[in-house]
């Protein structure tokens, strides 16, 4: 008795925590704070000095879940993968909304120019 | 690795306590190839819609309202009606002419080439700075002229007019048919004529509308107070410089 409720008590752990990792991996998005200066910009653009622009990363597992965005064809092709994971690979992690930034510069007649540019931002990601 | 070499950082113009990037960043920039990274740079710059990356030469030379614009913008206080804003310094017209008097008139020009042709002019406004206080309180006006052309005398139509009733302001004229034509072709351009008109002859002067720099004024005071044509225009690639905001419903309480 005492093994058999080690070996339950062990199997139970071992479930929580591949679940745990499970939800780690799960397509989300993640902080990525592009800075101007890394990229040696900061000589033209005048503000800002770099913005919060995101990226999504993670697993769209079986069954997916509705916050995950998903479209209909992706929950079909995860379905597929998970029944034969060689016919078609997994739906892809990626933005699903997206918003614009403004940035002050000085173009290349030194003039000063204030831009709104769409899809900089990554504000939702999902399984497409 | 260009960020270490980079005129801004050397300079310091702006106060920035956030980490310098690790060596280890700056060894991976290395390592990597030269050409890939100028391509990458490249398919950047023509995503944001420019030919070149630009050197700019005029580092301190940003007019005050741009910043204003674009921090509205940022704390989501304004909306405008384009995607792009530029703005422009004049240039005095040098031709002399009888019909101009300096202490009334004044002619300026704006190199407006760097337009894109393919944007489209949205609006423009010439802002002028009025200093009622320098000056006795009789009301005037200021009229924007557009230079039609400069064959057998000047040739000019009245744009936009404004009447300088208050103590310290801008003053925001509407030229938009003007930088619309002048973006068909340089050779439309002739620039613009401001006149100020009053009731009485001997108070009209330029002095306390800021159209020409004071002797003793510096280079930065000047750029604080100087004329600025600013324009909006659409290149057709994006949303208005404006923050969406979710809609306020009928009443309050409804948008609550």
């Amino acid at each position: 008795d005492t093994k058999a409720r080690r070996d339950r008590r062990n199997r139970k752990k071992k479930q929580r925590k591949s679940k745990r990792k499970g939800d780690r991996n799960q397509c989300r998005r993640h902080r990525l704070y592009v800075d101007f200066r890394d990229v040696g910009w900061n000589d033209w653009i005048v503000a800002p000095e770099g913005y919060n622009a995101y990226y999504c990363d993670g697993e769209c597992n079986f069954p997916l879940a509705n916050h995950q965005n998903s479209t209909n064809h992706a929950i079909v092709q995860t379905l597929v993968n998970s029944v034969n994971p060689r016919a078609v690979p997994k739906a892809c992690c990626v933005p699903t909304e997206l918003s614009s930034i403004s940035m002050l510069y000085l173009d290349e007649w030194d003039k000063v120019v204030l831009k709104n540019y769409q899809d900089m931002v990554v504000e939702a990601c999902g399984c497409r | 690795a260009s960020s270490t070499s980079s005129p801004a950082s050397s300079s310091g113009r702006r106060s920035d306590t956030r980490p310098q990037p690790t060596a280890s960043s700056a060894r991976s920039y290395n390592s990597r190839d030269a050409s890939t990274i100028r391509a990458v740079e490249a398919n950047l710059l023509r995503i944001l819609g420019l030919k070149s990356r630009p050197r700019p030469v005029g580092r301190g030379d940003i007019p005050p309202y741009m910043l204003e614009l674009y921090q509205g913008h940022s704390s989501g206080q304004s909306s405008l009606p384009a995607n792009t804003v530029r703005s422009f310094h004049h240039y005095d017209h040098h031709a002399v002419s009888n019909d101009c008097d300096p202490k009334t008139c004044i002619r300026m020009s704006f190199n407006i080439t760097n337009i894109p042709e393919t944007d489209v002019v949205a609006d423009a406004k010439l802002r002028i700075l009025v200093n009622r206080r320098a000056a006795p309180r009789v009301p005037q006006r200021v009229e924007i002229h557009e230079i039609m052309s400069y064959n057998d005398g000047v040739i000019s139509r009245l744009v936009d007019s404004a009447t300088t009733d208050v103590e310290e302001s801008w003053l925001s004229f509407d030229v938009q048919p003007a930088v619309v034509k002048w973006k068909r072709g340089a050779r439309f351009n002739h620039g613009l004529e401001i006149r100020l008109v009053s009731s009485s002859p001997n108070v009209s002067s330029t002095e306390h509308v800021r159209l020409r720099r004071a002797a003793d004024q510096t280079e930065k005071q000047w750029l604080m107070e100087r004329p600025l044509l600013i324009t909006y225009t659409d290149d057709g690639r994006g949303q208005p410089v404006s923050r969406t905001k979710r809609s306020t419903g009928t009443s309050k309480k409804t948008a609550r």
